[in-house]
């Protein structure tokens, strides 16, 4: 397999497709793993323990298919136009993120050429720009309350920096102006010096 | 309102209440979820003291007040659909941890899953009612994620019909169980079955632990508390050792597997049926990696709009750091990842449900495929999102590293699932061995069915074609 699959790297089912041969083509090399040990008269256990990292290479391939995979089958169940748009933004900057990551994999295995790899990091920087305007409304859509939440920084009305001003007042330390150690270890350190 | 979020809030191209539906599934459901949300959130009962300006002693004794108060909440509004309870008890306990949780997640679903008639009959009302409070023991001090290591024994006694319970060794104390310290009085304990001069592997027994009317530990019974971790302040993580502990054969569950009272043993119908509950709480953390990735996400964007630093263009006044390109790559591949693992939870959720419904019907044929999609989503998930939380924190420069972030919290109470029901790396192997058998299958000319069946195109594939 020499050339290229072709993929369309806008298209998320293509990217579910690269995703799959992914997965494939790093079980068939754990799985080759295992036999060139098997060939070197190692046990079934040892050959097992020397291709093990190849083997959680590739579960976790098949994993990352899986997620991609899930994610765009729901983009299907979605019928509101604008919420469509936005999460198949987010699903095409997972896909295409996971390819960034492990470009290495897709370029090994002939399924994505040096130029969609450098395509695909152009179209992550768009799609950083194109979902800046979503980005609170998109965290807004997981309705964590305030109080369940339990977050200066991630208020829903912003107030940061008066409340974490308040928050700091409250700690033990300051239930005092002058703590119980000045008096037991810093004031005698000073009279004896 | 601030200002920059309020505009940003302004700028949004969609209907934020659709989406919040979607995550929900369904505008029924959001609107359920945001009625329990309330009854907690004005609870006089559930306002305490920051949790973070308490000591661990105090923190668990107030995570043991908050689980009592509860158990009483739920019955007196009459709340029993597991989702509203969970919905319920994730409010009131916030990023914290629950001091009985190991009674609802692990003791309660295992004697749902494994008890025969009679004992669901027996131990379900006494668990149900908190006469009984358990946790499920299965960690040894030496030993992990591989079950057959563990060193436990239940020896059979035809002679009283009891099972003879030891921990022969100091590796085989059992170590980490969340409630075993302090809080419960039984427990559901994983050990080797040896019966009529033959060990059978691991199987499921009901232990007492300590009386159920003073609460002391049981003749023969050492249990304790292990002491501060790195987070789950709340939760007595337990040690327990078993000095020739006497239980009645009828605390084996008999499910699967039996013993019958002259010791001969019958086998279960498949291996795996004992490991069945953390095939459910793997199935769960999936949901929960995008429930705390999420949380963090939320904390992190919205911070990021509100604080401005430094400049992009000379002479301007500093922009909202989420207009760096570099604080949106940090930021919305973990948003994105987020949705998807939500979406994964779901389905996880879903396919759990269906699967052990095929299984109470006598099918097992699914079982090996939930069981390996189940360890390497949980290893996948738990992976990508604790490191994301890392990221989520450091994205809020220093004040990410305070305890009001709600980050560091966030961290420590994710960072044990990638340990906890299975060690990330141990899981991914046990993927690998399904994926390994299914591939030999395909190479075999098989056909396989479910997520896997692309081993069989992978055969076929290889030449791609030209453009």
């Amino acid at each position: 397999s020499a050339r290229p699959t072709v993929v369309n790297i806008n298209d998320l089912a293509s990217l579910v497709e690269v995703y799959k041969l992914r997965a494939a083509k790093l079980v068939e090399l754990a799985a080759k793993s295992i036999q060139q040990e098997l060939q070197q008269r190692r046990s079934q256990e040892d050959a097992w323990n020397r291709s093990s990292i190849d083997l959680v290479r590739a579960a976790d391939a098949h994993c990352h298919y899986v997620v991609v995979k899930l994610f765009a089958a729901k983009l299907g169940e979605i019928g509101d136009t604008g919420v469509h748009s936005v999460l198949s933004g987010l699903a095409l900057l997972y896909a295409l993120h996971g390819v960034t990551l492990h470009s290495g994999d897709f370029l090994q295995a002939d399924l994505l050429s040096v130029p969609q790899v450098n395509q695909a990091n152009q179209r992550v920087k768009e799609l950083l720009a194109q979902l800046r305007p979503n980005a609170v409304a998109l965290v807004d859509a997981y309705d964590y309350r305030d109080q369940m939440l339990n977050s200066v920084l991630g208020r829903y009305d912003g107030q940061v920096y008066e409340n974490m001003f308040e928050w700091a007042r409250k700690s033990p330390l300051n239930r005092t102006e002058v703590h119980d150690s000045y008096h037991k270890y810093l004031k005698p350190l000073q009279s004896k010096l | 309102m601030n200002p920059d979020i309020r505009k940003e809030r302004e700028n949004a191209t969609f209907n934020v209440e659709i989406l919040t539906s979607i995550l929900d599934g369904s505008p029924e459901k959001t609107r359920r979820r945001r009625e329990i949300e309330t009854l907690v959130i004005n609870d006089p009962d559930f306002q305490h003291e920051d949790l973070n300006f308490l000591s661990r002693s105090e923190r668990y004794d107030a995570a043991v007040k908050k689980s009592a108060q509860m158990i009483l909440k739920l019955r007196e509004y009459g709340i029993s659909d597991p989702e509203e309870i969970y919905c319920y008890k994730s409010v009131a306990r916030s990023h914290y941890q629950e001091a009985l949780g190991l009674h609802f997640v692990m003791f309660l679903p295992t004697l749902y899953s494994q008890c025969d008639p009679q004992q669901f009959q027996k131990w379900v009302p006494l668990a149900e009612s908190f006469e009984v409070l358990g946790t499920y023991a299965q960690t040894e001090m030496g030993h992990g994620t591989h079950l057959r290591g563990l060193e436990t024994t239940a020896t059979y006694d035809p002679a009283t019909q009891e099972f003879v319970m030891n921990s022969p060794t100091v590796t085989s104390i059992k170590w980490w169980p969340g409630g075993l310290g302090k809080t419960s009085n039984h427990a559901i304990v994983l050990a080797q079955l040896h019966t009529q001069g033959k060990s059978h592997g691991l199987h499921a027994f009901i232990v007492a632990i300590r009386s159920m009317g003073t609460h002391m530990p049981l003749p023969g019974v050492v249990v304790g508390d292990i002491g501060p971790k790195f987070g789950f302040d709340e939760v007595d993580n337990g040690y327990l050792k078993l000095e020739n502990v006497r239980i009645p054969r009828e605390n084996m569950l008999m499910k699967f597997a039996k013993v019958e009272p002259d010791g001969t043993y019958v086998k279960p119908p498949s291996s795996k049926l004992t490991y069945g509950t953390m095939v459910f709480i793997r199935s769960m953390i999936v949901g929960e990696s995008s429930r705390a990735l999420s949380k963090a996400c939320t904390i992190a964007v919205r911070y990021s709009v509100v604080r401005h630093q430094s400049e992009i263009r000379a002479g301007e006044p500093e922009p909202q750091i989420l207009d760096y390109q570099t604080q949106q790559h940090k930021l919305f591949p973990l948003l994105a990842t987020a949705y998807a693992f939500h979406f994964v939870g779901q389905y996880m959720n879903q396919t759990y449900h269906r699967i052990t419904g095929d299984i109470s019907h006598g099918d097992f044929s699914e079982l090996p495929e939930l069981h390996a999609l189940s360890a390497g989503l949980k290893a996948f998930t738990t992976w990508t999102a604790n490191a994301g939380i890392e990221v989520c924190r450091m994205s809020c420069g220093g004040h990410g590293y305070s305890r009001s972030s709600g980050l560091p919290d966030i961290y420590v109470t994710f960072t044990p699932t990638c340990t906890y029901e299975g060690e990330n790396t141990v899981m991914m192997l046990q993927t690998a061995r399904f994926l390994m058998k299914s591939y030999r299958q395909a190479r075999g000319g098989q056909q396989l069915s479910g997520i896997v069946s692309y081993l069989n195109e992978s055969e076929r594939r290889l030449q791609p074609q030209p453009v």
